[in-house]
């Protein structure tokens, strides 16, 4: 099955 | 005091129609670079990066850096009341709650003005570094939106795979399969219709259709779309608005557990 990852998994709160 | 006056009015409109159905409330902000967006889905899972540079405006004021919080169904809602060939200016007032649309006919005969309240929006910006891609995709938009369509009728999502032989869309679903292989073109009449494959490394990457032909809503802004791939991070598909800026849309790959 696959997983959805979220975007702050890749990216920092500027 | 803020005052931007855009001539080809029917831009502004293109661009809401793009990013309304990712985005319900988002803050744009002004400054001497120019308006522009940065806004995720309620699921973190998309994002949009809007730009229009001052220099593409007729008329830019912007005389302090201002974030002004908006409703974009009601934003959409007022600007559906300007004639497509409308000259559009956004008008605020320093620490002012409202927005003010104004709509100029193209002969000055029809004058209007539209006022919304601003709302207050908690977001979260988010910092995204300039990145090497794996692999750059440059095609017809209207190609890549009929991809999206397509697929979506057959299951949920899409895998994108580059390679040699070129850029591979497959999905899978209950009723069947179907796998759409794009390879490089130049050879045709008009730069627009040209797909080009940039590869430095073969890459496959599995994206959430429902979000893919989200994006694709911004394909009147542009006749060519990039979509730039790695395999550590989200794809960006981004649509370039003439003279003005782009429309970036960056989506969260799926992994298998």
């Amino acid at each position: 099955k696959a997983v959805q990852l979220s975007l702050t998994e890749f990216y920092r709160s500027a | 005091m803020l005052e931007l006056r855009l001539v080809q009015g029917s831009l502004l409109k293109k661009v809401l129609d793009a990013i309304k159905e990712l985005v319900k409330d988002a803050n744009f902000d002004c400054s001497t670079t120019g308006f522009s967006l940065q806004a995720m889905d309620s699921s973190h899972v998309a994002l949009v990066s809007l730009l229009l540079r001052a220099e593409g405006f007729e008329h830019y004021r912007c005389d302090r850096n201002l974030s002004m919080g908006m409703n974009l169904d009601n934003m959409a809602k007022m600007l559906k009341c300007s004639g497509n060939d409308d000259i559009i200016t956004i008008k605020a007032d320093d620490g002012s709650d409202s927005v003010t649309f104004m709509f100029e006919s193209p002969t000055q005969d029809k004058i209007s003005d539209f006022e919304m309240k601003l709302m207050d929006i908690d977001s979260e910006h988010l910092g995204i570094p300039e990145a090497e891609y794996h692999a750059i995709i440059r095609m017809p938009s209207a190609e890549f939106a009929k991809i999206c369509r397509d697929l979506a009728s057959i299951g949920d999502t899409v895998v994108i795979s580059v390679s040699k032989e070129g850029v591979k869309f497959s999905t899978r679903g209950d009723i069947g399969a179907a796998n759409v292989v794009l390879r490089q073109n130049t050879t045709v009449d008009k730069p627009e219709e040209a797909t080009i494959i940039e590869m430095n490394e073969p890459v496959s990457l599995t994206f959430a259709l429902r979000y893919m032909n989200s994006f694709t809503k911004a394909t009147p802004l542009s006749n060519i779309v990039t979509i730039s791939l790695s395999s550590e991070l989200p794809v960006v598909v981004e649509y370039k608005i003439a003279e003005m800026g782009y429309i970036r849309f960056y989506l969260a790959p799926k992994i298998e557990e």
